[in-house]
């Protein structure tokens, strides 16, 4: 991937969503990392 | 367009066969979907086949030349590759380098890193899927239990991977795991592949989460947060983690950077288990040996 | 995206649509007036009444009139799957599938109502939200045979190809983008609200013509210029540096770089207001017109009903 056309902050974005999910202990045990939510929504949307 | 010269194989939804491609006089295999017997239809696991297949042109992921119909069956017509890495590993004649295995590895994470980022999961690794081609090429197979990576709220079963290779969050009923599963896939098979005989050879469910904690040490809360919230964990017997000196006695001929690796795809928590483009940069891919050029491999 | 089988098999030029949807109404239309010559010699009986009334009624649909019937069952498809509680991705996909289908039948082939299960049931297995043929069947008060009848049929006009990039993962994206680029600068909450919004505005754009001449992040940024002009020209600017000299978001002004983004956002708005007339167009069919086609494909297909 030459150019991303964007930047993932790791300041974190607002998103109450995936932040909810996040905080679920059953997410946090089963590995879910909202980076990989974010970097694939931003990925449909610069492709 | 193509013949059905031999079959090679029988599985629970399809045939293979071994044919040619007239117009190019190429060696194909074609997997022919039963579709009789289904009470649902076409068979989920061909679709998946096909959905993802056609997604990806990698050199490291078998290609999906063609797909028709015929006689009312669905036919995969795939790229012919003759062997797998399991009767590379299972065949003791066959003698085999660690630059040998550093190659097999690399081509493996390359594909598994061209999945991921097309947010497809493989979720079956394991070394009689990872075909070699005559030219020396490894190639994922065999995408019968592929997903997208999914919505963030969505449940995916933890009933996937072939056990020996099964990650431990999934071994503990996960319903939203991440590419992890597969990286966990890849450091079993590269254990494997450096002790040739299976490294974590659970008998059933049960016994794979005593072997894997037995040999890498049992998870706690401090190195994985919430763990004691899977239902099944309180049931299970507590293992020290092995210590560096233990793991160079396992894998007598690792180097240190090889060991990283490994330790790396095999670490328990899939927080921090080392993701493809982590291993693909990693120290050991630069130090010497150099990884043998695929057309030279066994 | 130029490697997915949607840009490689599913994306047209207007034209090419145009032509593709006229060479497959001929086609059904030469078949349709062949069976009715047949069926005419087959019964030499006939008044002239008859054959006036066959004249008049057993004749083919026209494009128009496919499009719009067409049209009209994939709004159904995607409001049965919401009654149906199924994913908004599940939904999508079934309207995408139905909608490619008659991009390779026609509806005097097999009319939508009898591709409708069967398009709806196929489209859970492909996006991995598996319903057994026999609840499936219950659900829709239809049977497992009639669903699985026609499922190769609709495999196989899929070209094989099933992967879908819906518009809807691209607005997550871009909520998340405007965030980083128009930082401090826009209203998180009210970000929510258009959120919602033009995720309504897609599943309405889903029914048009727009899903094969534009990418889906395209369409995604024509909803989000609909619903909110300001911000979402606001944000292009800065993002693609569309403003003359506009210092780019990583500081640096490499005029060679510089001048690809100004092209390029120069040239990804004019698609994007392109996009967002397109998806902007009513395309609603009187419920009578509607039941006149029914019954133009009935009579054409069953000349002795008329």
């Amino acid at each position: 991937d030459i150019h991303k056309r964007y930047t993932l902050t790791d300041s974190g974005y607002f998103d109450p969503f995936i932040k909810e999910l996040e905080a679920k202990k059953e997410y946090i045990a089963s590995g879910f990392r909202a980076d990989y939510v974010y970097d694939r929504m931003l990925t449909e949307a610069f492709m | 367009e193509y013949s059905k010269e031999k079959k090679v194989g029988e599985g629970t939804y399809a045939v293979v066969y071994v044919g040619t491609k007239y117009s190019t006089n190429r060696k194909v295999a074609i997997k022919e979907i039963k579709t009789s017997g289904f009470k649902d239809g076409l068979d989920m696991s061909a679709i998946r086949e096909v959905k993802y297949l056609q997604e990806m042109n990698h050199v490291n992921v078998i290609e999906l030349i063609d797909v028709f119909m015929a006689q009312n069956n669905l036919n995969l017509v795939l790229e012919f590759l003759p062997a797998d890495l399991e009767m590379i590993i299972k065949d003791s004649s066959i003698l085999f380098t660690n630059a040998d295995i550093k190659s097999w590895l690399l081509m493996t994470l390359r594909g598994v890193h061209h999945c991921h980022r097309n947010f497809i999961l493989h979720r079956d690794l394991k070394p009689n899927n990872l075909l070699l081609a005559p030219d020396g090429q490894l190639k994922l197979a065999d995408f019968g239990l592929a997903r997208n990576m999914g919505s963030p709220q969505e449940i995916l079963t933890s009933n996937v991977v072939t056990r020996w290779y099964r990650a431990p969050e999934l071994l503990f009923g996960a319903k939203h795991y991440t590419g992890a599963i597969d990286m966990w896939s890849v450091g079993v098979i590269f254990a494997e592949l450096m002790l040739r005989i299976p490294y974590l050879p659970g008998k059933d469910d049960i016994d794979q989460i005593d072997v894997t904690f037995r040999a890498l040490g049992t998870p706690t809360d401090r190195d994985w947060p919430e763990i004691s919230t899977f239902s099944t964990y309180n049931k299970i017997q507590f293992y020290p983690p092995p210590s560096r000196d233990e793991l160079r006695r396992r894998f007598a001929a690792a180097t240190e950077n090889a060991l990283d690796l490994m330790c790396g795809m095999l670490t328990m928590n899939p927080h921090k288990r080392w993701d493809p483009t982590k291993c693909l940069t990693s120290e050991f891919f630069v130090e010497l040996p150099e990884p043998t050029v695929p057309e030279e491999l066994p | 995206y130029r490697h997915s089988s949607q840009y490689r098999l599913w994306s047209f030029t207007p034209e090419q649509l145009n032509q593709r949807r006229i060479d497959i109404n001929a086609r059904a239309a030469l078949r349709t007036d062949q069976n009715l010559k047949e069926f005419k010699e087959a019964h030499k009986e006939l008044t002239d009444e008859e054959l006036t009334a066959l004249e008049l009624k057993a004749v083919p649909v026209t494009v128009e009139e496919e499009y719009m019937l067409v049209n009209y069952y994939a709004k159904m498809i995607i409001s049965f799957a919401g009654k149906m509680n199924l994913p908004t991705e599940v939904a999508a996909t079934a309207a995408s599938f139905l909608r490619r289908f008659y991009l390779v039948n026609s509806v005097m082939d097999i009319v939508p109502k009898e591709i409708f299960y069967t398009t709806l049931f196929f489209a859970c297995k492909s996006e991995n939200y598996f319903i057994g043929v026999e609840s499936f069947a219950k659900k829709t008060k239809s049977t497992p045979e009639s669903i699985l009848k026609h499922e190769f049929k609709l495999l196989e006009s899929l070209q094989f190809t099933l992967m879908n990039h819906h518009p809807y993962k691209a607005l997550h994206g871009f909520f998340l983008d405007i965030q980083t680029v128009l930082q401090g600068k826009v209203d998180l909450k009210y970000m929510g609200q258009v959120y919602n919004n033009c995720k309504k505005t897609i599943t309405d754009a889903l029914l048009t013509d727009a899903v094969y001449f534009f990418t889906p992040p395209q369409i995604t940024l024509a909803a989000l210029l609909r619903e909110d002009e300001a911000l979402t020209s606001k944000y292009l600017e800065l993002k693609f540096n569309i403003i003359k000299d506009a210092p780019n978001e990583d500081g640096n002004s490499d005029p060679i770089i510089d001048s690809q983004k100004r092209l390029n956002g120069r040239k990804l708005l004019e698609i994007i207001r392109n996009c967002k007339e397109i998806i902007s167009r009513k395309n609603s069919t009187k419920q009578e017109e509607l039941s006149r086609i029914a019954a133009k494909i009935h009579f054409s297909q069953n000349p002795q009903s008329v």
